[in-house]
């Protein structure tokens, strides 16, 4: 067995099925099935599970096609069946389903089918913390196998479990409780469940001494809001611990934040007095009715570029160059682009990249025009997520995203963030406090 | 009716590698080009992973392995399992 690192802090976990249209199977069975998946894994281990219909349980499972919000597009019938988180907050122990795959419930066999049942067993061991494993026999080996419902769980995936949350101490097992479709009522364990008051979506954090392995990310559950939702009252100065940003980028060599009209300034020395300033006193001739800037980056030429809305402007120093504003079109984007949401020299291999949405570009800066290829999937930039806020390349080196009022840091190499939880940009660039922040207008 | 099963998206071997963990990702964006070894490498990671015999080659059951359905979680999560070791 092998653990992935991270494991829940207590034993009486909830689920919840998230997913109300289920056409082809009847809704009843699959609980049911997913139901006897989390009874083996509680039967070897002080694990206990109770379903809930709540958004709030520990885990949470769906049924989705395609590209799904996660970075991880399933691909139709086929193949890759599913997808499970390991244990965390937000999208941690949550799983995944292949909605276009023929699923067999209820025992049911056919050639052609894949026993949900089978798949949800080995989905549930990561949602609660093991990885995969080589053993050929174990539940936890990547490709799937054919199996009895009444199997027992391979020893070395019940080790596994228990190294994790400790050995059953009772003979409380009793019959796995079966959906009866007349009732549409799945029995509860009386034995095993305990009393649970209030259901909360728990924070997970153990640290585990094992060999450890990056979690695949967490991004947080809700969609992210549109631009306009983000955006704050443009005529008063944001507080820079309590807001998102616009853009983030390195100009010539100081960290400068974009959010509306303003900008903050950070040097080596902190955040400079008399920040934030209105960018159009920084930049000039920016359009007067701007309310926001969208991506800035400076080029390697040294000229810095700003994206507002469907132009973009480049300028040289403090003034913008002639022939400029130009369209994003101009730049090879295609014409129902309205905004980019970053733009960075990746330093990982010096290349410009564009991101809007779901999708980046490449560009080639001797061209000016987008590479051959582009646009590609965002999910590439495991754990970075879509629809970003902003992105850019600090003095570390590292690559840095941020989204709403958090920030990843990027591991180049292993192309995906270095942490899954993401952290307050608030606390970390600004020193702010956890609970302090407003009012504090850049005024120190 | 039932629909044909689609042409798995990790159809190449770069691909599939990358995708569960066996070869660095970033050589997708980056293009950087991969060595023989590289690939024979994580080849024979692969299939001590899947319990068949390790050739390094893409043999038949290495291919025979690729087209089995699993799970989408990746097998290697970093690169150590690549790294050679010192004597």
């Amino acid at each position: 067995y092998n653990l992935q690192g991270q494991k829940w802090n207590h034993v009486n976990l909830t689920w919840s099925l998230r997913t109300r249209r289920l056409d082809k199977v009847d809704h009843g069975w699959v609980r049911s099935d997913l139901n006897r998946a989390f009874q083996v894994w509680s039967k070897h281990s002080k694990l206990t599970f109770r379903e809930v219909n709540s958004e709030s349980a520990d885990i949470l499972v769906f049924f989705e096609k395609g590209y799904h919000g996660d970075g991880y597009p399933f691909d139709g019938p086929g193949q890759v069946l599913a997808h499970a988180f390991f244990p965390g907050t937000g999208r941690g122990g949550d799983a995944h389903f292949d909605e276009e795959e023929e699923w067999l419930v209820a025992d049911k066999t056919s050639k052609d089918g894949t026993s949900l049942f089978r798949v949800a067993v080995h989905e549930f061991g990561h949602s609660l913390g093991l990885s995969h494993s080589s053993v050929p026999n174990a539940l936890m080996f990547p490709w799937y196998q054919d199996m009895q419902s009444d199997f027992e769980l391979p020893n070395d995936d019940r080790i596994g479990i228990q190294v994790l949350y400790g050995v059953k101490d009772e003979k409380s097992w009793g019959n796995i409780p079966v959906y009866n479709p007349q009732t549409s009522i799945i029995p509860v364990l009386s034995t095993t469940v305990p009393t649970i008051t209030a259901v909360t979506r728990s924070t997970a954090i153990t640290s585990y001494t094992t060999p450890v392995t990056p979690s695949k990310p967490t991004t947080s559950r809700t969609m992210p809001p549109r631009r306009a939702e983000v955006a704050v009252v443009v005529d008063e100065k944001p507080d820079f611990c309590n807001t998102s940003f616009d853009a983030v980028s390195i100009i010539r060599k100081e960290t400068f934040f974009f959010k509306g009209k303003y900008t903050w300034r950070l040097g080596p020395k902190g955040l400079y007095a008399g920040y934030p300033a209105q960018i159009s006193r920084l930049w000039y001739n920016l359009p007067s009715n701007m309310t926001q800037v969208d991506a800035v980056y400076e080029r390697q030429d040294g000229k810095i570029v700003f994206f507002i809305g469907r132009k973009y402007y480049v300028f040289d120093g403090n003034n913008p160059l002639p022939g400029y504003p130009k369209p994003l079109t101009a730049l090879g984007l295609p014409d129902e682009l309205d905004h980019v949401d970053a733009a960075i020299v990746w330093g990982h291999n010096s290349k410009t990249y564009i991101f809007s949405g779901t999708m980046y570009w490449r560009c080639d800066d001797e061209t000016e025009q987008m590479e051959l290829d582009y646009p590609r999937d965002m999910s590439i930039w495991r754990g970075a997520g879509y629809n970003i806020d902003a992105a850019f390349q600090w003095h570390d080196g590292a690559t840095y995203f941020f989204k709403n009022r958090d920030f990843w840091k990027f591991n180049d190499l292993r192309m995906r963030v270095e942490q899954e939880e993401p952290r307050s940009i608030g606390e970390f660039w600004f020193n702010c406090t956890a609970t302090g922040g407003s009012g504090r207008n850049g005024d120190r | 009716r039932r629909r044909t099963r689609s042409t798995p998206i990790f159809d190449d071997v770069h691909g599939y590698l990358m995708k569960f963990g066996y070869l660095p990702e970033s050589d997708l964006e980056t293009g950087n080009l991969m060595d023989g070894n590289q690939l024979h490498e994580a080849l024979r990671t692969l299939q001590t992973f899947g319990n068949i015999p390790v050739t390094g080659k893409m043999d038949a059951a290495t291919k025979q392995l690729m087209k089995k359905p699993r799970c989408g979680v990746p097998d290697i999560s970093q690169p150590t399992g690549q790294r050679r070791t010192k004597r």
